[in-house]
């Protein structure tokens, strides 16, 4: 049978809110060892993406503020998507990961390009 | 068949050298949207490598030289590799990617967990 996005997901991913500095999601990066982090409401509703290339960015142009370099309309997946539809979303937006939300938009979990890749290391 | 590193990996990659800075690691890594520079000598033999990662990591801990934040000790694949085994190298070690080299150090290619990914977007 299918697998799906819940059964690979990253449960409760660490996440920063609009007015977390550049600094502050460097370090939560460094701490966690990820290089995604959904940038979420009071609430946990998505609002945008930062991740390791948008702070590289902000090295290369300067900017000071993470407001000028997260993404904000992010590109989501559901619990119960098949991990496919999640690759190809991926590879059809040039993107590593996909928040993981319910349908109020609140974020339940993260899905990498690693956790796709894990799959092939199984698979032999 | 078997698919092998040779047929999914990036040839030619973007690379810096020991002297590059982390402004320009940083600029290469934006114009080329890639998250993984190999750090290669004068003549192509790979050194270390540099990802959007350690970049963070400077911004994180104040570091201002690449040679503060590259990785040494340089997990690589050869091309006649399996992805299967190259999956597993990168799942065992936490990386998402690795410089495919020849037997004498030669950097070739870069295989990254986006390569692998994309190849569940196609299985279906
Ligand atoms: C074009 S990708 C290339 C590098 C690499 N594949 C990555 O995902 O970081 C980099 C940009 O994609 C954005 N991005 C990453 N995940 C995203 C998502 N789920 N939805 C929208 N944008 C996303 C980042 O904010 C960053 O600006
Ligand atoms: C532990 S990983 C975690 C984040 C993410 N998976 C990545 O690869 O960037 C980050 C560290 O792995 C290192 N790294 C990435 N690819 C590597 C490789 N092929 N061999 C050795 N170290 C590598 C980077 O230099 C960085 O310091």
């Amino acid at each position: 049978s299918e697998t799906l996005v819940v059964d690979v997901m990253t449960i409760n991913p660490a996440t920063v809110t609009e007015n977390s500095s550049i600094e502050e999601a460097a370090e939560l990066m460094l701490d966690e060892k990820v290089t995604h982090l959904p940038v979420v409401s009071e609430d946990d509703k998505i609002l945008g993406i930062v991740t390791a290339w948008d702070i590289s960015k902000a090295v290369a142009l300067k900017y000071n503020k993470l407001d000028e370099i997260m993404t904000r309309d992010v590109i989501t997946t559901l619990p119960q998507d098949s991990i496919e539809s999640a690759a190809r979303k991926m590879r059809k937006h040039n993107i590593s990961s996909l928040p993981v939300v319910n349908d109020q938009g609140r974020v339940l979990g993260l899905i990498t390009t690693d956790h796709l890749s894990t799959l092939i290391a199984k698979d032999k």
